[in-house]
């Protein structure tokens, strides 16, 4: 499903150059659960960024479900990320001013075909199965840190996409919430869906099928470098 | 050092009302290293923001050092605040537009007695304690999330506070460099400080003192009820 090549991504700060990435060569089988770990400032989310085609790589070749995503132009790859991909932020990247089923139901408003009656039950649905059935009404602000979390991951879960991508989706919750998120994920992975998430978490990257560890902008181990 | 009395904290929303801490009644020694654990939504955070100073009860009393913050103008806070406390925030609220040394330095600014070029090196000597001496200029939005968390600490231990409050300071870190960030607690806990931290993390709940569990806004268990 996914094929890296020769990935580089460079920041440049007048003078300085930062490598974020550096040659990450890649691929990834459609239906695969893979966990993506290492030290802070490794590299992990401009991993999953460029996955999930919100940036573009400075160097190297990126092709998602047989289409060249590096080469698209901002509208291409907003339609690419609209249709398959879902992408949970790890700093939720929630609207403020949006209650907590305004929000989750955002991604379904690019899908005219869903009646609002719909759209609306979907978002209900996928807030009651990260535990916030109570909490539709409350706008960001209004929220913990674990439940702002949570909203964002049934954002990315309510259109079933065929790629879901996860930064840290456990950073701020306890293990018992964090367990039930991982079971929403595996539900997603059995139903065919790919799933890549960012991890800190020893229990999390170990639930996955495949585990590669990135330092210093490049993937350094990797599980299923065969699969 | 501290001291809560009945701590209740009601939100309002239109008919509905959120008890986000109810009849909470503690006792926290100087010197002492107490961590907060409890399922996201349980009342953590709101307790941490109460201690602060940031957030007023609605009902009970709460005593620091001798004065009684819950009856404070905001003014009155706000001074206690800048005399007593280091706060590291779970979303991190750094500047968006200041470098990470500037931001480090912020509380800094409230001490005219210091001078700038010592207000200066002591904003780089605590980033390069939480390992970023190489990113002083870097805005948070050149930061990862990981790095975004370390400068909120450094700026919450840059005045050496007397008491520092901690809100899940090593969600976004991979165990390594959590564990620095527990070492440089451990140091202020050390030279006298009185240290609040909530975690998930059963390893960073492991390292304190005592343990405080909380369940739907009330301390359920306490390890250490008897200090
Ligand atoms: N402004 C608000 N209005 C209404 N309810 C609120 C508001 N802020 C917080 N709450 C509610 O208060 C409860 C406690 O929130 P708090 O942030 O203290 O939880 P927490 O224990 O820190 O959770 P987490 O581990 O997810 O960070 C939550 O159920 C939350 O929905
Ligand atoms: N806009 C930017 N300009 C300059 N440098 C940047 C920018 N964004 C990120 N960086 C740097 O790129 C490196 C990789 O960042 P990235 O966010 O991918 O790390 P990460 O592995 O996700 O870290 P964490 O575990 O802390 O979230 C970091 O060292 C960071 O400082
Ligand atoms: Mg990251
Ligand atoms: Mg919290």
């Amino acid at each position: 499903l996914i094929l890296l090549e020769g990935i580089g991504r460079t920041y440049r700060m007048g003078e300085v150059e930062v490598h974020a990435l550096r040659g990450v060569a890649l691929s990834l089988a459609r239906g695969s659960f893979t966990a993506i770990v290492g030290a802070s400032g490794s590299g992990k989310s401009t991993m999953l960024n460029v996955l999930g085609c919100l940036d573009r790589p400075t160097s190297g070749r990126y092709v998602l479900d047989g289409r060249e995503a590096s080469s698209m132009d901002r509208d291409g790859r907003a339609r690419l990320r609209g249709e398959k991909i879902g992408f949970v932020f790890q700093s939720f990247h929630l609207l403020g001013r949006a209650s907590a089923l305004e929000n989750v139901e955002l991604p379904l408003l690019y899908r005219p075909e869903i009646p609002t009656r719909e759209r609306r039950e979907r978002a209900r649905e996928a807030l009651d199965r990260v535990g916030l059935a109570d909490r539709l009404d409350h706008r960001p602000t209004q929220l913990s840190g674990g439940q702002q979390q949570r909203v964002a991951i049934a954002r990315a879960l309510v259109t079933r996409p065929a790629l879901l991508l996860a930064d840290e989706p456990t950073g701020n919750l306890d293990s018992g919430s964090g367990t039930e998120i991982l079971a929403l994920l595996a539900a997603l992975h059995a139903e065919g869906g790919t799933v890549v998430l960012v991890t800190h978490d020893a229990a999390v990257a170990a639930s996955a099928q495949r585990r590669i560890l990135m330092r210093d902008g490049r993937v350094v181990e990797d599980s299923g470098a065969a699969a």
